[in-house]
């Protein structure tokens, strides 16, 4: 039988107390993550289809700094990046700065099957998304209180400070 | 930001990221997670990979192609590949860089200079593990 695999990450940075605080809740979510990508290897589908499957968990669930969980910029918005890439044909699908989309990384993979780009960004990718009925969420749905309180205690007043500050994703 | 690379059993593998952005970052800011060759990554004949971080550095840096190159280049493991991108070439980088990576063998590459990369991983029929810190 032919090796299959998989792994996840759920981002990489600083260390920080909500993390401390909460890694039952991560690893239950990096497991649930690799154990859905696996069935579906399992069950004969491509590595396409695991990497969706699996992301797609991840962006469903707000503990996560993606889709559902995500961080919320210095204007309290949700911006959401994602894409998508496919070994065997060498293509690829990409995202960026898109609202109310439930799973970017969908979106991204759309792009790489049904268009011959590879990356569209803002409202051009959320008008693909509504006219190919991909799921569309509320703003409401992307915003958890973990983020907000994240945003309060982030603040700074001049937007000099916001320019220089560390981009960790 | 989160990410998955995976290969089945068709030999084929590829790679997914998914961000939220940075907190209290300027409109309209991108990371590197939509950016192909940078937080994302695949190619059958080397490896796929899933970064992130601090998005400006894996941009600026190339990072996921780097590691695929590096290891068509050298013809080494994907380990080797993600160690050397990661902890030689940008070691005086400022800033935190993880990846996952995944070649069509199943060999895992999976490296980090930051405190922590929340990650798991699982071949065949073993069982899953999963980390956070080192």
């Amino acid at each position: 039988m032919k090796n299959i695999a998989i792994a996840v990450h759920g981002g990489a940075g600083q260390d920080s107390e909500f993390i401390r605080m909460n890694q039952i809740a991560y690893k239950a979510g990096l497991v649930k993550a690799v154990n859905t990508g696996y069935e579906t290897l399992k069950q004969g589908g491509s590595a396409l289809d695991a990497v969706e499957n699996a992301v797609r968990l991840m962006e469903d669930n707000p503990i996560f700094n993606s889709a559902r969980g995500s961080a919320l910029n210095a204007k309290g918005e949700v911006e959401m990046d994602a894409s998508i890439m496919d070994g065997s044909k060498h293509s690829a699908g990409a995202v960026s700065i898109v609202r109310n989309v439930k799973n970017p990384v969908t979106l991204a993979r759309f792009i790489m099957e049904n268009t011959s780009h590879v990356f569209i960004s803002g409202y051009g990718a959320l008008e693909i998304a509504k006219e190919n009925n991909l799921e569309l969420e509320v703003d409401s749905y992307f915003i958890t209180e973990h983020r907000v309180d994240e945003l309060i205690k982030e603040r700074m007043d001049d937007t000099d400070d916001i320019k220089r500050k560390r981009k960790n994703g | 930001t989160v990410g998955a690379v995976a290969l089945d059993n068709a030999g084929n593998i590829a790679a997914a990221t998914s961000t939220g952005g940075t907190s209290n970052c300027l409109s309209g800011r991108i990371g590197d997670s939509c950016i192909i060759g940078a937080g994302c990554f695949a190619n059958n004949s080397s490896c796929a990979v899933s970064g992130t971080g601090d998005g400006e550095l894996l941009i600026t840096n190339v990072i996921a192609h780097s590691i695929a190159f590096y290891m068509e280049l050298k013809n080494c493991s994907v380990q080797e590949a993600c160690d050397y991108v990661i902890h030689q070439r940008n070691k005086d980088v400022e800033g935190d860089i993880g990846v996952i990576a995944l070649d069509a063998m199943g060999n895992f590459g999976i490296s980090y200079n930051s405190q922590r990369m929340l990650r798991a991983w699982k071949m065949n029929e073993e069982i899953v593990t999963v980390k956070i810190y080192k």
